[in-house]
């Protein structure tokens, strides 16, 4: 409404927040394969491994 | 990272850096990632945690471009960074909120909404922290942080504070928090957009007046939102971002990271080979994420907080300063997405009881090598350094004079020895009424 108000095309598609974000990534060359890292269970080994872990695991490297 | 020494050897341990996985117990299925480093200098230094804003961006943008130990050179090795964070600190950064960087879930419903889900998130690790490095956990803790961190921060701040005087779990010797060109109380900084814009030569006067139209409704939209609601916040957010978006219609292509530069078409920084570094194999080798991929910023991560966007977290500042603890608010002065005016006018807006002292006090030139880096103004526990010649990202801009801000501020030495006073208290106003 407050566009009609302000006679304002802010509203376009470019602005709504999808569109941000991708904008933001973009804007600092940057490439994430993923939208979020949300992986599968049942395909990591990582997450079969889960249950046995303490609440922190920490190495040293170089 | 390549090269990496066997695992479980004295040696590693000598350099002092280590990255980690932290359970979430507040979870379905999440784990955060971490980067701690030893301080280079004293081991007895504080600990600092650095939380990197977006939302939804890793903390490794701020390590490998801010104030990191290391810089990435062209051919991908490594080069120390002579103003890393670490030079005066025992340095953190966590991938979070959880979703971004290395960071990871097996259950979408894990990724946060509001500063709740953070603030728990972060409390919990850091208790399982100093449970893991129990020799850190009397020293002097501070929570920095930037951008959208602006929100991260005081409610972070807010949690370790509450757990603190409720006796939960480890006590966590919390000194300070510190907000670099921040997202804090958008009420505020957003009606802040005009004016700076029209101050910097950005817009035109008519221009101004038009979008200054929007900002009783800005405002009426983040009184609907308040510390709660949740469609009325995103309804705010569209509402308050015509006022963004407005002044980037008329501003001629600046970036609005830094007004002094454009952005070449949609690219306005090159952190590009963060990604390349961080997807190598021996690289994730070293750091132990096995197959995890690195989600540099992230767009789910981004959405999740558009209904916490709008929300004022100003709220909970008053009674952290009212309890002894130090706030830092820091803005580069070229930003324009998180500008110095509008931080500086929630700073001084705040309802606290050094309020009227802190407005009154005089602004001193903040000096680096004996030179003029900033302007400071400080009261009690409270201070704002506007700091020259930066744009958004401090630290990146301005390593020296950061480096430096960190330690004269946690040293409580801030206006430094050779700070000249030569303003007078009516130029104090001048870091807010000047408009």
């Amino acid at each position: 409404s407050s566009s009609t108000l302000l006679n304002d095309r802010s509203f376009e598609i470019s602005n709504l927040p999808l569109s941000r974000a991708e904008k933001l990534i973009r804007e600092l060359n940057l490439f994430p394969k993923l939208d979020v890292n949300v992986i599968d269970v049942t395909d990591s080994t990582l997450a079969s491994a889960e249950e046995e872990v303490p609440s922190i695991v920490e190495r040293s490297f170089r | 990272f390549p090269n990496i020494i066997s695992d479980g050897g004295a040696t590693v341990e000598d350099l002092g850096h280590h990255a980690g996985y932290f359970k979430l117990p507040k979870s379905q299925g999440a784990r955060m990632f971490y980067f701690f480093f030893e301080s280079r200098k004293k081991k007895d230094a504080p600990v600092v945690i650095w939380l990197t804003g977006g939302p939804g961006c890793s903390s490794e943008l701020a390590m490998f471009y801010e104030n990191g130990p290391f810089k990435i050179d062209k051919n991908m090795s490594l080069a120390w960074n002579e103003y890393g964070w670490d030079q005066a600190s025992n340095l953190l950064y966590v991938d979070q909120p959880v979703g971004t960087g290395f960071s990871y879930t097996t259950d979408k419903s894990d990724i946060r909404h509001d500063e709740t889900g953070v603030s728990d998130d972060l409390y919990d690790f850091l208790q399982a922290f100093f449970a893991e490095h129990p020799e850190l956990a009397n020293k002097d803790f501070y929570i920095t942080g930037e951008s959208y961190a602006g929100h991260y921060i005081p409610a972070f701040a807010a949690r370790v504070h509450k757990g603190n005087r409720a006796n939960e779990g480890v006590h966590v010797n919390l000194k300070g928090f510190a907000i670099g060109n921040g997202l804090t109380d958008p009420a505020i900084q957003y009606p802040a957009y005009p004016d700076y814009a029209l101050e910097m030569g950005l817009i035109t006067q008519a221009e101004h007046d038009r979008l200054e139209k929007i900002v009783p409704l800005c405002e009426l939209s983040i009184k609907l939102c308040g510390t709660d609601g949740t469609t009325s916040c995103l309804a705010s957010y569209l509402v308050c971002n015509t006022l963004f978006t407005g002044v980037m219609k008329h501003a001629g292509g600046v970036n609005h990271y830094d007004i002094r530069k454009k952005c070449e078409g949609s690219l306005c920084y090159d952190f590009s080979n963060m990604e390349k570094f961080l997807n190598l194999q021996s690289v994730r080798k070293s750091l132990g994420v096995g197959d995890i991929e690195f989600v540099s910023c992230s767009t789910s991560v981004y959405q999740a907080m558009l209904q916490d966007w709008m929300r004022n977290l100003e709220v909970g500042i008053p009674t952290l300063l009212e309890d002894g603890i130090n706030l830092l608010v820091y803005a580069g002065e070229y930003d324009l997405i998180c500008n110095w005016l509008g931080n500086s006018r929630w700073v001084n807006a705040m309802e606290w009881s050094g309020k009227e002292n802190f407005k009154a006090s005089k602004e001193v030139p903040f000096v680096v090598d004996g030179k003029e880096a900033g302007k400071l103004k400080s009261y009690g526990q409270l201070s704002f350094l506007k700091v020259h010649d930066a744009g958004h990202m401090v630290p990146m801009d301005q390593p020296k004079a950061a480096l430096e801000m960190l330690k004269g501020w946690m040293e409580n030495s801030l206006t430094g020895v050779d700070a000249v006073t030569t303003s007078t208290t009516t130029e104090g106003e001048d870091l807010v009424a000047q408009m």
